[in-house]
């Protein structure tokens, strides 16, 4: 049995508009720990890492690890019924072929059940080592989401280059050339304005702008978002939930040819 | 010429 009750469901449904233009099917992966999931897009450049941890349920029991096989696009019309201040209830059982999913509201004294079929998704799991990069930039995630939508304007790749002077995002194309640089900035009283760079080495990648922008569709899950980067390596795009959890990309680097 | 690489090439199956 599976049963798991999160009052903010407005959370729920942000993850699953953070990866539903990524990838189509997906297992949710739920153990008595957290719910997770972990995927790759259809071009296998990009990987998606999610996870969500018990605490952040008000009622969490998995009797034992299933994975719950989804269809991003028909969960999404789902959640579209999701009213913004509902509490979410997803109910399956051990052997389940479906997902029951509730959205209640006190407020207003309505439940809206659904029962969603589910299917057998082949999931190909792939191992990331525990990294440490040589730079690590924390930044607002509206701000890394207004410096990729912009520069989608000059070029279809993104070269992101942290150095001393700070983190640059250049693009260029048939107009010309766009750069945006980035200082540390820790002056502000709110910690989620700050940019901190944490650099060993400087690191230049050149980055799918159309990722980038896929990516940014988990900013309303976290007002910061953390980059980290290593010479020939993907980069890692980390949006945290509260304490309880994090969405994360991996984008593979362009490489010269 | 840029080439987009893959993200399987840099982790492995489990």
């Amino acid at each position: 049995m599976f049963e798991a009750r999160l009052a903010n469901g407005n959370i729920f449904k942000m993850i699953v508009e953070s990866i539903r233009e990524l990838v189509v099917d997906v297992n949710i992966d739920c153990s008595t720990e957290e719910l997770s999931i972990q995927c790759m897009d259809s071009a296998h450049v990009a990987l998606v890492s999610m996870s969500l941890s018990q605490s952040a349920f008000d009622h969490f029991r998995c009797d034992r690890s299933l994975s719950l096989g989804l269809n991003l696009p028909n969960v999404s019309k789902i959640f579209k019924m999701m009213g913004r201040d509902d509490t979410m209830v997803l109910k399956a059982e051990d052997s389940a072929d479906k997902l029951m999913l509730m959205f209640e509201n006190d407020k207003s004294g309505t439940i809206a059940d659904f029962e969603l079929k589910l299917m057998a998704i082949e999931a190909e799991q792939l191992g990331v080592p525990d990294t440490a990069y040589k730079c690590s930039i924390s930044m607002p995630s509206s701000e890394f989401q207004r410096i990729v939508r912009d520069l989608q304007v000059m070029g279809d790749t993104c070269k992101i280059s942290c150095t001393k002077e700070g983190l640059k995002f250049s693009a260029t194309g048939q107009i010309g050339t766009g750069n945006i640089l980035m200082r540390q900035n820790v002056a502000s009283e709110k910690e989620e304005d700050h940019v901190t760079i944490d650099m060993e080495e400087p690191v230049e990648l050149n980055f799918a702008l159309r990722y980038l922008n896929f990516f940014t569709k988990a900013t309303p899950l976290s007002p910061t978002v953390i980059l980290k980067m290593s010479p020939g390596l993907p980069i890692v795009i980390e949006y945290p939930i509260e304490q309880l959890g994090h969405v994360k990309y991996y984008l593979a680097p362009k490489m010269e040819e | 010429c840029v080439l987009q690489a893959k993200i399987l090439t840099y982790y492995s199956y489990w």
